[in-house]
């Protein structure tokens, strides 16, 4: 429930874009896609002990997976079982998700308290593309 | 400290966090790289100046891709081309490295031990290494500069030990590490194998004594290391000796834990 709430904190309301009001009503509805939370070690403080990068595109997948998903590049062969599903009974099962699916790894060089620096590689760590599952 | 883009190119600042909140995802995201809390670096020279960072930085430099992230195939090539001379030999330790970590020399912080030590003990502290990432390979690096007027062929053998305690509090061994012999013309980087050593020096961190360095000329007389032309302490910065040390992580998957 609490990183429900801070997720719900971090939301912004995107303006929308400008084709949507000719889009058709199915399209009407912000698709899944990559979205940027830029996190910056700078605007931190954290220079002091962050040598690089000076920040890191988190990023994040956003958007709704709704039928028909022909909109949809990324989306699973599952993820239309699961819309077919839903649309028999919408009340009972779900959407399919927008969730990443490519996920590459980032480096971060630093400082540690005795003053050793340290390069890890973080697996998985940034989304390269979201689709629906 | 957080941006957002909100699609239409423009990026704008995520200032809807209270200070607690925001407090709370600054610890969210040390915890992401596995800290407990910010690190305070004691003292450190600047990261262009310094041999470690530099070392680690032009490492960093070459992995990166331009969006910050790294590609995994391109990390590992390019720790195989920097270690075909390494010390370490095998290079497939290396090749699956998840972290380099590089050790500031802090000799200068520890009580004397060993006789005329200036210069030849080296003291790298791995009480903060966790025991979860697996040493798979640790090296001394050492500058040497040439020996002036030294004659063609002329060689030194360089060796290291691994300073170890005895019963007695006063007595102390050394157990060598490794060696190597070098021409008195060489000009670069020694890489001595300490794998050993760090390896003990991670899960017994209490029984690290440090690195001795011994130098010896061609007749078997020991040298002090800078006749050698090993840079010491009053040397440059970019040319101070560290340690570099590779590690693979045990556990492939994130584990969450209760925090």
């Amino acid at each position: 429930a609490a990183r429900a709430a801070k997720r719900k904190n971090l939301e912004i309301s995107y303006p929308d874009e400008p084709l949507q009001m000719f889009a058709p009503p199915s399209y009407n509805i912000k698709s899944c896609k990559r979205k940027t939370l830029y996190v910056s070690f700078k605007a931190l403080g954290w220079q002091d002990w962050i040598i690089a990068p000076d920040g890191y595109s988190a990023f994040y997948c956003d958007g709704e997976c709704a039928f028909p998903l022909n909109a949809q590049m990324n989306a699973t062969n599952h993820a239309i079982v699961q819309t077919l599903v839903h649309l028999m009974e919408p009340e009972k099962i779900p959407k399919p998700c927008c969730a990443p699916t490519k996920l590459t790894a980032i480096s971060v060089l630093y400082f540690d308290d005795n003053s050793n620096v340290i390069l890890k590689k973080y697996r998985n760590m940034v989304v390269k593309s979201c689709g629906c599952h | 400290g957080f941006y957002a883009d909100n699609g239409v190119y423009q990026t704008i600042a995520v200032d809807r966090m209270r200070r607690k909140e925001q407090r709370e995802m600054q610890q969210e995201i040390l915890t992401l790289l596995g800290l407990h809390h910010r690190p305070k670096p004691l003292t450190h020279g600047s990261a262009e100046s310094a041999s470690a960072p530099k070392f680690m930085l032009d490492l960093y430099n070459t992995l990166k891709e331009e969006d910050g992230s790294i590609d995994e195939k391109l990390f590992t090539d390019a720790l195989k081309e920097r270690h075909l001379n390494s010390s370490l030999g095998n290079v497939k330790t290396i090749d699956d490295a998840d972290m380099i970590m590089s050790f500031v020399n802090h000799a200068e912080t520890q009580r004397p031990i060993i006789r005329h030590e200036r210069d030849r003990r080296f003291y790298f502290d791995f009480s903060e290494v966790p025991l979860e990432e697996t040493i798979t390979g640790a090296e001394l690096r050492l500058y040497k500069t040439p020996v002036e007027g030294a004659l063609p062929n002329t060689s030194f053998t360089i060796q290291v030990y691994r300073v170890e305690q005895g019963q007695d509090p006063e007595d102390k061994f050394l157990r060598i590490e490794s060696n190597q012999t070098v021409l008195a013309s060489m000009d670069g980087w020694i890489l001595m194998n300490v794998t050993h050593a760090a390896t003990l020096w991670q899960a017994f961190p209490a029984y690290n004594l440090g690195l001795f360095l011994s130098v010896h000329n061609e007749k078997g007389e020991d040298v002090h290391p800078w006749e050698a032309g090993i840079v010491g302490r009053k040397g440059a910065d970019d040319k101070q000796a560290f340690l570099v040390s590779f590690f693979k992580t045990a556990q492939e998957l994130h584990v969450r834990r209760t925090r």
